[in-house]
């Protein structure tokens, strides 16, 4: 997941 | 209804004022646009219903393979007016196969011009655009750790309302129709996920964070 770090951002802040 | 209503409304391009280079220009323009059409779509991801209710991995997983998929249905959606000859990217980036073959997405032209000559051949309604874009993004092979209980339901949800849909139109046979155009869907951002990488790569064409984030996802 840290690959992905934006993505996971976005998603577990409710955008 | 619900995912019609949610639907976002269309994004313009920025034109790139940074490079005298027109297809670079071009370029540069839509992936900039991309990059905020897949912010876009994250957000609306989280309104179908169920897919709040999935894992964090589960969401991440099928937004990784299914993004391309999501936007490419909107791009064919808006390209399949008259006989035209374009992509239309945004109400303002129109790219005809010229332009397309300058920025190096000669074969993204080819194939979405496909999906979108198909869409129009089947008089793809706004209820099919929207649901289609829900079920590319919710039909992910790639292999999920979690339970996929709640991935079921939301894709068997996403089936029925498709059926429901279809049958009060007196056109069942509709859905079977919209599903057998998700493959050449797939090979279409398949390809156009790697001729992004491939600009990026070779010819050192910069990218947005996210969306190098997502092209390199898989």
């Amino acid at each position: 997941q840290e690959k992905h770090k934006i993505l996971h951002k976005l998603l577990q802040n409710g955008n | 209804s619900h995912l019609l209503l949610t639907e976002p409304a269309p994004l313009a391009a920025n034109q790139d004022d940074s490079t005298d280079d027109g297809s670079l220009r071009t370029l540069l323009t839509l992936c900039d646009l991309l990059n905020r059409e897949l912010l876009v779509l994250i957000g609306w991801a989280k309104q179908i219903p169920g897919f709040s209710e999935l894992s964090l991995v589960e969401q991440m997983s099928l937004l990784q393979s299914g993004w391309m998929e999501a936007l490419l249905v909107g791009v064919a959606w808006r390209s399949q007016g008259r006989a035209g000859e374009e992509l239309v990217f945004a109400g303002n980036l129109r790219l005809d196969e010229a332009q397309c073959r300058a920025a190096g997405l000669a074969g993204v032209y080819q194939e979405v011009r496909h999906l979108a000559a198909r869409y129009r051949a089947m008089k793809m309604s706004p209820e099919e655009a929207v649901m289609l874009k829900a079920m590319a993004l919710t039909n992910s092979d790639a292999e999920l750790p979690d339970s996929p209980d709640s991935l079921q339901r939301l894709q068997d949800g996403l089936q029925e309302a498709l059926q429901d849909y279809e049958c009060s139109r007196g056109e069942p046979h509709r859905a079977g129709r919209l599903l057998m155009s998700l493959p050449l869907l797939r090979q279409s951002a398949a390809r156009a996920a790697e001729a992004f990488r491939r600009l990026h790569r070779q010819h050192r064409v910069p990218i947005h964070k996210l969306l190098l984030e997502m092209l390199n996802a898989k």
